[in-house]
């Protein structure tokens, strides 16, 4: 969902 | 991990490094925004929470311990070292934190995509982050005789948000499901604020001549 794909960026 | 976040992750090293060269090297943090360093440190605590319950990888790691400890040495810096704290200009520095916190909070809040502390906290630090730079270009404006490292610093920073546009792009078309609306948007408008200092930091850089903003 969203946010959760972007936890891998910093 | 592709080759523009790898860039953007690079120059937001190496933008810290350059600021500590500037603060440690010359013992000077003239030009720099302390409320913008502590607005930072705020957007890496709260964003780094999950450190160590959400392994990504070593150097996701490593980045967000740099980040975190670069970030906290800088402020430290500032506030507490003898002689670097008297080179700040605190009279300039005087855009309120509220402005920027205040909102982002009340945005985190209306927004979240699952309401437990660390999400929303994570939520917050994208929305703060989108802002964070703001008392620093105020304070830019007030600065007569913008040295080189302080340019660069913000020039390298922007290049970083930049970057990371591109990842995004890249990633959208290369990854399913990869779908950031609330990511996105925050970091068009954190690289939208930059684009006037861009515009005369390439001015100055073209003209060979020192970078001034105009009030």
């Amino acid at each position: 969902g969203s946010g959760k794909a972007s936890k891998d960026e910093l | 991990m592709n080759v523009f976040r790898l860039a953007g992750d690079m120059m937001h090293l190496l933008s810290i490094v350059v600021l500590l060269l500037k603060i440690t090297g010359i013992k000077s943090c003239r030009g720099i925004s302390l409320k913008t360093q502590e607005l930072y440190l705020l957007v890496f605590i709260t964003r780094y929470l999950d450190i160590f319950t959400n392994f990504v990888s070593l150097y996701n790691t490593v980045m967000k311990l740099v980040f975190l400890g670069t970030s906290s040495a800088i402020v430290y810096y500032m506030r507490y070292d003898r002689i670097i704290k008297l080179t700040y200009d605190k009279e300039q520095d005087t855009f309120k934190y509220l402005l920027l916190v205040a909102p982002s909070a009340v945005l985190a809040l209306a927004t979240s995509h699952v309401y437990t502390v660390l999400e929303v906290l994570w939520t917050f630090s994208i929305y703060l982050e989108a802002v964070a730079i703001m008392p620093q270009l105020v304070l830019l404006q007030r600065t007569q005789n913008i040295d080189n490292l302080t340019g660069n610093y913000v020039f390298l920073l922007g290049s970083y948000r930049g970057l990371y546009i591109l990842n995004w792009i890249y990633r959208f078309f290369t990854e399913k499901h990869y779908r950031q609306w609330l990511v996105w948007t925050c970091g068009v408008v954190q690289t939208i604020i930059y684009c006037d200092f861009f515009y005369y930091y390439f001015l100055s850089w073209q003209n060979n001549e020192k970078l001034a903003l105009p009030a």
